[in-house]
């Protein structure tokens, strides 16, 4: 695991975040998308003392999520169907948005048909959240934070890698238990 | 022997199907097993695929990469496959340029070697 330079990090043990309404998606209804964020949300805070709570208001939000097409401003323009599929900012800028030419899919096992550059959301929110609490890429492939994902894959349960960095960054969250890492168990095993 | 009517015609739609791709990205495949010193057409977008991630500095003349395999490129190849856990050998073998492929975060691998902090979980 790795951390952006200066170990960047927030400071409160509560963040909020919104949705914009504007940058969004017409085939994903927004119920669809606050049920992925706030699983991927919860693999974090599982194990760090800090909790995310969403909120409506898009301008306060700690953490500010949008689904952005081509330049979108920030000097790092999007590029269309794969490519760069999202990028987040470090501690304490919160921005995270999302390619949207993307085909982005919810809930999909990926095991029938279906489009064959599909990406999994909650996969990519996993990771960007990382982002966005202060990790960087890792270098092992089965981290959620290793940088390259493809497409109709899913890799949503945080590895001892990834759990291994946060724990460094924030500490532990009081009730934090093995068991309850349930999705890394196996990693755990060969960790 | 002529086709029935309506086989042409379904012919016809299937055609229209319109093929999804990011010819960016894809023609990294055309790359493999380039070897260092040669001028293939199409290593200037690989070189400006390792820049946007961090791999190759601002080149001279403002970022016009050439085409030619230098030692440059050999050097950023082998931090990438040290950076994305694959076999460093600095040459464009085919799980690294499968990787280069394949989707991914736009946030740039500088902090995995610059000044961000690398730890190893053991």
């Amino acid at each position: 695991y790795t951390y952006f330079g200066g170990k960047p990090k927030w400071n409160r043990d509560t963040l909020t975040y919104a949705f914009s309404k504007t940058h969004k998606l017409d085939y994903l209804t927004s119920d669809d998308v606050k049920t992925v964020f706030r699983r991927a949300f919860a693999k974090w805070s599982n194990v760090i003392p800090v909790s995310f709570e969403e909120v409506d208001d898009y301008t306060t939000a700690d953490l500010k999520i949008g689904f952005f097409a081509g330049d979108h401003g920030d000097g790092q323009p999007f590029d269309g169907v794969l490519g760069t599929l999202a990028h987040a900012f470090a501690p304490e800028n919160g921005r995270l948005h999302f390619d949207a030419a993307e085909i982005w899919v919810v809930g999909d096992d990926f095991k029938g048909k279906g489009s064959s550059v599909a990406v999994d959301l909650e996969s990519v929110a996993t990771h960007e959240i990382g982002h966005l609490l202060g990790l960087g890429h890792s270098s092992e492939e089965s981290a959620v934070m290793y940088p390259s994902l493809r497409p109709r894959t899913k890799k949503v349960d945080l590895t001892v890698d990834d759990v291994a960095g946060v724990l460094k960054l924030y500490g532990a969250n009081p009730k934090l238990t093995l068991n309850s890492l349930t999705g890394t168990e196996y990693s755990l095993k060969n960790g | 022997r002529n086709l029935p009517e309506e086989v042409e015609e379904s012919t016809a739609k299937t055609t229209q199907t319109i093929h999804v791709s990011n010819s960016t990205w894809h023609d990294f495949s055309r790359l493999v097993d380039v070897q260092k010193g040669s001028h293939v057409s199409g290593v200037s977008d690989l070189k400006r695929y390792l820049h946007r991630f961090g791999y190759v500095g601002d080149d001279d003349d403002g970022n016009n990469f050439s085409d030619v395999f230098d030692g440059r490129l050999e050097s950023a190849i082998s931090l990438y496959q040290k950076n994305l856990g694959l076999p460093i050998t600095g040459r464009l073998d085919t799980s690294t340029v499968t990787l280069m492929s394949s989707p991914r975060c736009g946030v740039s691998d500088t902090h995995m070697f610059n000044s961000g902090v690398r730890t190893t979980a053991h």
